[in-house]
C-alpha cells in the first residue's frame, strides 16, 4: 500500500533532523539511539540546536524547529570545529 | 558573536585574496565587485587590508566548487548549503569555497552572493557562528539590500575582539538586534494584519499573534524584499483587507500578505499639502471608516469610504488625544487606540475621548 503521506512525511523530517544535526552540531554519525542509557544523543543535541536558535528547547522536531532547518544556510557547524 | 574554537587569526593585517574561478550566473564584473565590497565589510571596521593578486597562492582563495570538491565537505546542490570557510591558516586556510549550483545573483532574486561572501569571510578571519538573529554570522541565510547593508554591532564587537578597531577616527557602529523584553525597545511604526500585531523596528519586524506566548523577529525583507527599511507609519484598512506602510512621501499597500503592484506612489495622492514630507503614525477606526495620520504636533483624517480627507484638519493632536505627545506608532484594538511615543504606550479610550491607561512600550510581548 502507499505510505500514509504524513508517515512519509515523518521519515523524511527525521531524516532531515538526523542530517542537521550530524552536519552542524556534531552528532556522531553511529549513534544508537536506543543502546546507550541516559538521554537520546538525538534529542540532546537537537535541545542543543534549539538553544542556538533561541527556539523553545524541547528536545523534539516540532514545526518550528523544522522551519529552520529547512532554510538555506552556511556550511559551517554552529559548534565545534 | 564566537570566535572559532582555538581562536585562530591571521598574524598580518594585510592580506591577500584571488578569485580562482566565476559563476556564469553573474557577470564577471559583479562578481568583483559583490567580493570587493564583501571583503570592505570586515576592512572598514578593522586594520585589515585586502589586495586583490591574479596568479599567486592568496591568503584567501575564493572559488566556486561543485558538489564533492576534495575538502571532505561536499556540497549538496542547490538550497541547503550555499558555501563554507576555512578559518585562518596556510594552504586552505582562510578560502571560501561557494555552491555553484545555487542561484547567485546581486540583488534579491536566488541567493546574493554579497551577503554570502561577506559572511564566509567571518570564517576567514577567526569568526564562528553568533545566536543573535540579526548578525551577519547568524547561520542561516537571510536578504538585506546590498545598498542598505551596515554590518551589525554583534559582528563588529566580534571582529574588533580578535583584530582592534578600524584606524579610522570614527569608530563605525552598527544596527543592533532588537530585544522583547528591552525596557528601552522604541517602535518606527505598528499595524494590526489579519489579528495579529505587526511592530516595526529599523530593518526588523517583531510579529505578534494572539494565540503565541512567544514574539516572533524576522527581517522585513523576509516577507517583503521590496520594501526598503525604516518603516515609519502603517495602519490597516480591515474592511479592504488592505495594510498601507509609509516611508518619507511614499507609501505601499499590503493586499493580503503582498505588496500590491505599482506602489510605492506618492502620499500627496492621498490628499496631504506638499509641505508633509513624511508621516509618523497612522491608524484607521474600522466602525467610523476614519483613518488618522498624526504628523508632528498635528494630524489629519481620511475618510476611507470618500478616500479624501476630511474638511477642518490638519488639528492639534493634544486638542482631541490629550498629551501623549508626539507620536512614534499608533494601532487600534479591541476598540481601543494604542499611542508609543518613546517607551511610553498611553491606551486611549475614542468613545470617552480620553487615556485612560498608561503602559510600557514592551508590554505586548509577555516579558
Amino acid at each position: 500500500f502507499p505510505v500514509a503521506p504524513e508517515a512519509e512525511d515523518e521519515g523524511k523530517n527525521l531524516q532531515l533532523v538526523e542530517n542537521y544535526l550530524q552536519n552542524f552540531y556534531n552528532l556522531q554519525r553511529d549513534h544508537q539511539p536506543h543502546l546507550k542509557k541516559g538521554e537520546n544523543p538525538l534529542a540532546a543535541k537537537l535541545k542543543e540546536m534549539q538553544e542556538f536558535f533561541g527556539l523553545q528547547v524541547t528536545g523534539k522536531p516540532d514545526l518550528d524547529t523544522l522551519e529552520i532547518m529547512k532554510k538555506p544556510r552556511c556550511g559551517i557547524p554552529d559548534i565545534g570545529q | 558573536y564566537v570566535f572559532t574554537p582555538g581562536n585562530p587569526k591571521w598574524k598580518r593585517n594585510n592580506l591577500t585574496y584571488r578569485i580562482l574561478n566565476y559563476t556564469p550566473k553573474m557577470r564577471r564584473a559583479d562578481v568583483n565587485e559583490a567580493i570587493r565590497k564583501a571583503l570592505s565589510v570586515w576592512s572598514n571596521v578593522t586594520p585589515l587590508t585586502f589586495r586583490k593578486v591574479e596568479d599567486k597562492e592568496a591568503d584567501i582563495m575564493i572559488s566556486f566548487a561543485y558538489r564533492d570538491h576534495h575538502d571532505n565537505s561536499p556540497f549538496d546542490g542547490p538550497n541547503g548549503q550555499l558555501a563554507h570557510a576555512f578559518q585562518p591558516g596556510e594552504g586552505i586556510g582562510g578560502d571560501v569555497h561557494l555552491d555553484e549550483e545555487e542561484a547567485w545573483t546581486k540583488d534579491g532574486r536566488g541567493y546574493n552572493l554579497f551577503i554570502v561572501i561577506a559572511h564566509e569571510l567571518g570564517h576567514s578571519l577567526g569568526l564562528s557562528h553568533s545566536n543573535d538573529p540579526g548578525a551577519l554570522m547568524y547561520p542561516t541565510y537571510s536578504y538585506t539590500d546590498p545598498k542598505e547593508f551596515l554590518l551589525p554591532q554583534d559582528d563588529i564587537d566580534g571582529i574588533q575582539a580578535i583584530y582592534g578597531q578600524s584606524n579610522a577616527a570614527v569608530q563605525p557602529t552598527g544596527p543592533i538586534t532588537p530585544q522583547t523584553c528591552d525596557p528601552n525597545l522604541t517602535f518606527d511604526a505598528i499595524t494590526t494584519l489579519r489579528g495579529e500585531i505587526i511592530f516595526f523596528k529599523g530593518r526588523y519586524m517583531l510579529r505578534k499573534h494572539p494565540a503565541r506566548t512567544e514574539t516572533e523577529l524576522n527581517f522585513i525583507s523576509l516577507f517583503w524584499p521590496k520594501l526598503p527599511s525604516g518603516i515609519q507609519a502603517a495602519y490597516e484598512n480591515v474592511e479592504r483587507d488592505e495594510v498601507l506602510l509609509f516611508k518619507e512621501d511614499k507609501y505601499w499597500v499590503l493586499r493580503g500578505y503582498d505588496i500590491a503592484p505599482g506602489y510605492p506612489k506618492p502620499i500627496y495622492r492621498l490628499g496631504f499639502p506638499k509641505t508633509v514630507k513624511r508621516v509618523n503614525a497612522a491608524y484607521s477606526d474600522e466602525t467610523t471608516g476614519k483613518t488618522y495620520f498624526f504628523i508632528a504636533d498635528r494630524y489629519w483624517r481620511y475618510d476611507e469610504n470618500k478616500k479624501s480627507m476630511d474638511h477642518g484638519y490638519p488639528r492639534k493632536i493634544v486638542s482631541d488625544f490629550g498629551k501623549i505627545g508626539r507620536v512614534d506608532a499608533v494601532f487600534q484594538k479591541d476598540g481601543y487606540v494604542y499611542f508609543f511615543h518613546g517607551t511610553t504606550q498611553f491606551q486611549f479610550d475614542p468613545r470617552a475621548k480620553r487615556i485612560i491607561g498608561q503602559m510600557k512600550s514592551i508590554s505586548w510581548f509577555n516579558c
